[in-house]
């Protein structure tokens, strides 16, 4: 529908609804989506940082989507 | 929040770089 795969739509859902301050870790990701692999969450993450639907927040291990607020 | 300021304006400079990925990104869709 908005040119995401499904694991990239269920990735940036979470971080969009990730009320912190310093986004979502990729760990706390990896928590929720247990049936995803680390690679995979990495590859989705990586791939709407890169379209700008999320961004790092503190480092490299946190993001926060563009959409919320 | 517990951020310092200077991870508040890091964060904020990281928001305002996607956003334009994102128009740039929307802009070559078109």
């Amino acid at each position: 529908v908005n040119g995401l795969t499904a694991h990239q739509s269920q990735v940036l859902n979470l971080i969009k609804n990730c009320p912190d301050a310093e986004g979502m870790s990729l760990q706390e990701l990896k928590f929720q989506l247990h049936n995803i692999s680390m690679a995979t969450i990495k590859q989705a993450v990586e791939f709407l940082s890169s379209e700008g639907h999320i961004y790092s927040t503190v480092d490299d291990d946190h993001y926060k989507s563009t959409d919320a607020e | 929040s517990g951020l310092t300021e200077e991870q508040k304006r890091r964060i904020e400079e990281n928001r305002q770089k996607a956003l334009a990925r994102r128009a740039e990104r929307l802009a070559a869709q078109q």
